[in-house]
């Protein structure tokens, strides 16, 4: 672990006499190749590192017996600090129904989310509704249909072929059957393609959702914040949610989204069935960061 | 990327920010670069120029096992071939098993049998349904919740009795960190193999290529209980360039057989080295 890497190194340098600055300044590459194992984004990284130089050398660090495992635990705050600090239930604004529409690039576990959402705001003693906006993945809809009626939720699904029309006329159906909640699940799309992207800015525009949730998958690499930045630029989502959280990727694109759109970090999916989410932890994923 | 000046630390770390950023990985990237600083060093690297085609030649020379050598499919009429489709969730396999009938139909006028062995995931067989019938090739498919192994027996029968060149075995996406997954796959390898010890299978890893070195793990896991052939990487009509390759191929010799470039039957290009390594400069 990092932990132990940091305190080796400083072990042979404190032999050879006083920790240095120099030597602090060092081992931040240590840090920063860490962090770049992790999957942090290049810029990213370069940039918290040197936020936690800066905090290294204004403290004990030097005078420490074990000046590794504090230049870890600064690291680890400073993680934690970024990727949310301690983690919270939020909750809507404003009068029901509330709406949250799901948005990410194909495959991140946005229709597996979206009924994990409605089971788990059903299960909150609220009443939502699934719609399925996604017409182009073969099957899409059934998918979500499936796992809807699993879980005694609603599916809308319409006869359009226009994900904004569906949308709107599920807004309208929600009324009838005394939904507070709609969940919005749309087809997964890339940020480079215009006219996918310009869907999701019409159906946002008609449906005003209190939420909009990028669905990032854990494992995403370098190139989580091209996605992340387009998303946010073209729809200032509200919130992120991390999928297959229950693997073994150490999840450093979470703070790199987290560092270049400033949003926060609302729930993970931690497993395939739907009961499998829950509130994330920012604290939990630095620890996983670090390694 | 311009490289107007001379070489120097700076141009470097540009350099070494283009592959990490490409997911290659800090090991790769550390070793490609002291590659060119030996090469600047010996005075056989000097014109800034140069640096970008000098790049391009170690990433081919570091790994040319990355291009499959051998035939993808068993030319010598030993049928039925068997292609297994792995990988974690969501990663591409069903999508890309519709471009592989696709494929194998259109361009090599082969026969191809669908086996639909997902029988977990909500709507996974209904998904492969709609490939089978817009490629036009035959599906065998069991019931949701049932036995894996037995829907690839069952497929492998069917494809030896009705002469079918190719078997495409479509499997549920499973983290290679669950253990009994992992045994599952490696189930139905040993069943296929049982039925017919001489069989040619050809195990297809599909990537996301949106992962990070998470891609290894995986690689390693699923080489494991299944071993690897060739690897797919999907999802490069994104901006991700799929830099992973470089490390499986390091430390475990998979070739990458094919990349997938979008959402549609046609979207499968097969793997060229050259074309690769040129997409990380683009
Ligand atoms: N292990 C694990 N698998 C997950 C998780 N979330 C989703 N999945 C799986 O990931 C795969 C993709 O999930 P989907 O919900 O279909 O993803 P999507 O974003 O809707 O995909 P598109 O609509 O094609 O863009 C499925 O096999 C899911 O079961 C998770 O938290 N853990
Ligand atoms: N843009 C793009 N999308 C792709 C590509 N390959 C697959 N997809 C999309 O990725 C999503 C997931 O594809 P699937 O084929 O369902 O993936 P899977 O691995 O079978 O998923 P599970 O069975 O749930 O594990 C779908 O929306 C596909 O259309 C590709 O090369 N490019
Ligand atoms: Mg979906
Ligand atoms: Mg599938």
């Amino acid at each position: 672990t990092l932990s132990d890497r940091l305190e080796s190194i400083f072990k042979t340098l404190r032999g050879q006499g006083k920790i240095t600055e120099q030597n602090i300044k060092d081992s931040m590459r240590d840090i920063r190749r860490a962090l770049l194992e992790a999957d942090v984004n290049y810029k990213v990284a370069k940039d918290f590192v040197q936020k936690v130089m800066d905090r290294a050398l204004g403290t004990e660090v030097q005078n420490s017996i074990t000046p590794g495992q504090l230049i870890v635990k600064i690291v680890h705050n400073e993680l934690t600090a970024l990727l949310g600090g301690t983690s919270s239930e939020f909750s809507f604004i404003g009068p029901a129904p509330h709406k949250i529409m799901m948005v990410g690039l194909q495959g991140s576990g946005k229709t597996t989310m979206s009924a994990k959402l409605a089971l788990y705001y059903r299960k909150k003693g609220k009443r939502p509704m699934l719609v399925a906006a996604d017409v182009y993945r073969p099957a899409a809809i059934k998918q979500l249909e499936i796992l809807g009626k699993s879980i005694q939720v609603p599916v809308f699904i319409g006869d359009q072929k226009n994900p904004v029309a569906i949308c709107r006329e599920a807004t309208g159906q929600s009324e009838k059957e005394a939904c507070d909640l709609i969940i919005f699940d749309t087809a997964g799309r890339l940020h480079v393609d215009a006219e996918m992207m310009r869907e999701l800015e019409k159906i946002a525009a008609a449906e005003k959702p209190n939420e909009i949730f990028f669905t990032a998958d854990a494992m995403t690499g370098q190139d989580a914040v091209n996605s992340a930045i387009a998303f946010n630029d073209r729809l200032n989502f509200t919130g992120v949610v991390l999928t297959k959280l229950d693997g073994d990727s150490r999840g450093g694109a979470a703070l790199s989204i987290l560092a270049v759109t400033g949003k926060p970090v609302r729930f993970a999916g931690i497993g395939e069935k739907i009961d499998q989410i829950e509130l994330f932890h920012p604290d939990r994923l630095a620890s996983r960061i670090l390694g | 990327i311009t490289f107007r000046k001379r070489i120097d630390d700076n141009l470097l770390d540009k350099i070494e920010e283009a592959l990490i950023t490409s997911d290659v990985g800090v090991e790769i990237a550390v070793q490609l670069i002291e590659r060119l600083k030996a090469l600047v060093a010996e005075n056989r690297l000097v014109e800034s120029d140069a640096i970008l085609e000098a790049l391009k030649n170690e990433m081919a020379a570091l790994f040319p096992a990355l291009q499959e050598k051998e035939g993808f499919l068993p030319e010598n009429g030993r049928v039925p071939g068997v292609l297994l489709v792995v990988g974690v969730n969501g990663s591409g396999k069903t999508t890309t098993i519709g471009k592989l009938a696709r494929y194998f139909i259109r361009e090599r006028g082969k026969k191809v049998l669908l086996a639909a062995c997902d029988t977990f995931r909500a709507a996974a067989i209904e998904q492969l349904t709609v490939w089978a019938e817009r490629t036009g090739c035959e599906l065998i498919k069991g019931v949701p919740g049932g036995d894996p192994a037995a829907v690839a027996f069952d497929a492998l029968v069917a494809a030896i009795n009705r002469g079918h060149d190719l078997l495409i075995i479509d499997t549920a996406g499973r983290l290679h960190t669950k253990v009994n997954l992992m045994e599952e796959l490696r189930k139905i390898r040993q069943v296929l193999l049982k039925k017919r010890p001489d069989l040619f299978v050809h195990t297809l890893l599909v990537l996301d290529g949106t992962t990070g070195q998470n891609a290894l793990m995986q690689a390693r896991e699923f080489n494991g209980v299944s071993d690897v052939s060739g690897l797919v990487v999907t999802k490069l009509d994104g901006t991700a360039k799929g830099g992973i390759v470089f490390s499986i191929c390091k430390d475990l010799s998979i070739p990458v057989d094919f990349i997938g470039t979008g959402e549609g039957p046609d979207d499968l290009v097969p793997f060229s080295l050259p074309a690769f390594i040129e997409s990380f400069f683009k």
